[in-house]
């Protein structure tokens, strides 16, 4: 059976999407089967993953309504070994139209293990990109996975978040989902010459202790470049600090995971 | 009648919270009196003004279920002149809790104007922050609105999502509030050095015109530290490049205002 992976956080611009798309092709290139779910209307995982507009026919909005499967929904990507369900933002009306149904926290699990139960194609890890919400499109992701990585960018505010995300994890765990946990929790966006960066590190190290990542992603301009060419910036520019930030942070989980 | 501008983006991390807070600040200390509604269950820009989780017993959301009025919400802030209704992790109910209502996209703007009606102190701006979602709390905030304030990081995925947050717009106006207009789009976060942000704000110049505000908001690491100590950028730093930039913007906002 695969392994299930939220991609989560309320604040919005902390790096889920980044860190799904960049995380996710570091682990193809390790000769992972992966498959990306962009599960935010805004659909930027399907547009880092080089998946155009008119390309998103079937997307996973039409799967949780039923009007496809899921195995017709996923679709190859630029990255050899990495298949993506993209979105569009006929999802946006996902969250009301999902309130009405019954199971409402269990429609995307149920999508994904039925696609799971019938293709003879099963990935090795499912990345779920999130929106920027505790919304029911979110707790349907956690109510999916087996872990959450949780991005945290290097900021005040996205330090402020944190505690309200790991109640909602732990809500979850209890009422839903007794096999979710917490992955990990990655610095996004650090920058070491700003103390800003320092300290938040070093808070959520403290608070948090081994659940934070070793690795730390740093800013660096290439990863915000490489969307706008529709390309991961792993397959952009393998060689920035950005890149091999990834590669090093696809190591550490594939580790935590008993995989390398 | 005092004018109602919604701070509103559906891409996360932008700049809305940021721009709420020192756009509020330096309108004022034009001496205009100033409301700021925080309508993010993040509550972000409560903290960004002072106003304390503890201080926080009546919030947005108790007045939106019924249980207060706005009046007896309102705070003051460290800013003389700006005051706050804070908001709490309680908000985050209240999406699916006002789905159930009548004239649900309508509860913001009938607790404000009741309170409009009723106070001996009415401000003469109004700004909400928006959470980083379109769902019923910001649809509620841009029929509450006169105008939208549209902060536009100078990144590519953000530029993506600008056309949907427009359509909206346009949706609201013609279904709910026929007043509603878009006051203008502010880049935020723009680094001279690199060549992203030039490319953002050339094509959003293009396409977009005069209702892109001449001041652009650079990225200065001032402005993040400022919410750690509790207070706008402008009281933090009033020097630094940022809180300049925040000046130099509401006098622009002013004017298209006509009031300066
Ligand atoms: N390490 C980094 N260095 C520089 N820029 C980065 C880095 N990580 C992400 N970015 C840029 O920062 C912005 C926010 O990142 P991203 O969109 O991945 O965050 P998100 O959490 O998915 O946002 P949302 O909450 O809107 O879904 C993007 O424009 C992205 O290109
Ligand atoms: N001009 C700037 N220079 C440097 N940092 C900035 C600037 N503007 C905002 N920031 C920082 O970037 C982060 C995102 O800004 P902010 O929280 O205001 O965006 P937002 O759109 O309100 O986010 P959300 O979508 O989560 O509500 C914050 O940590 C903030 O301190
Ligand atoms: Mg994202
Ligand atoms: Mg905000």
């Amino acid at each position: 059976r695969p392994r299930v992976l939220a991609l989560a956080n309320q604040k919005g611009g902390v790096g889920k999407t980044t860190t799904a798309v960049n995380l996710a092709t570091a682990m193809a290139a390790y000769r992972l089967r992966v498959l990306v779910i962009d599960l935010d209307p805004q659909g930027n995982a399907s547009t880092g993953l080089g998946v155009s507009r008119q390309d998103r026919r079937r997307d996973i909005y039409a799967v949780l309504a039923g009007s496809t499967d899921l195995q017709s929904a996923v679709l190859p990507t630029v990255v050899p070994g990495l298949s993506l369900v993209p979105s569009t933002p006929d999802l946006s009306g996902a969250e009301l139209e999902l309130v009405e149904l019954a199971e409402r926290e269990y429609r995307v699990r149920a999508v994904l293990e039925q696609y799971l139960a019938e293709t003879s194609d099963s990935p090795d890890v499912v990345f779920i990109d999130c929106p920027p919400s505790l919304g029911l499109l979110t707790l349907n992701a956690l109510v999916a996975s087996g872990g959450v990585l949780v991005p945290l960018q290097c900021e005040f505010y996205a330090l402020e978040g944190l505690s309200m995300l790991l109640q909602t994890v732990e809500r979850i765990r209890r009422s839903f989902n007794p096999q979710l946990a917490v992955q990990g929790v990655v610095l996004t966006m650090f920058d070491g010459r700003n103390n800003l960066s320092r300290q938040v590190e070093d808070d959520v190290r403290h608070h948090m202790g081994d659940l934070v990542y070793q690795t730390v992603i740093p800013r660096n301009v290439r990863i915000s470049e490489a969307p706008s060419h529709g390309i991961p910036a792993l397959v952009y520019d393998l060689r920035c600090a950005g890149s091999q930030a990834y590669v090093k942070l696809a190591r550490e989980v594939l580790e935590r995971e008993g995989r390398l």
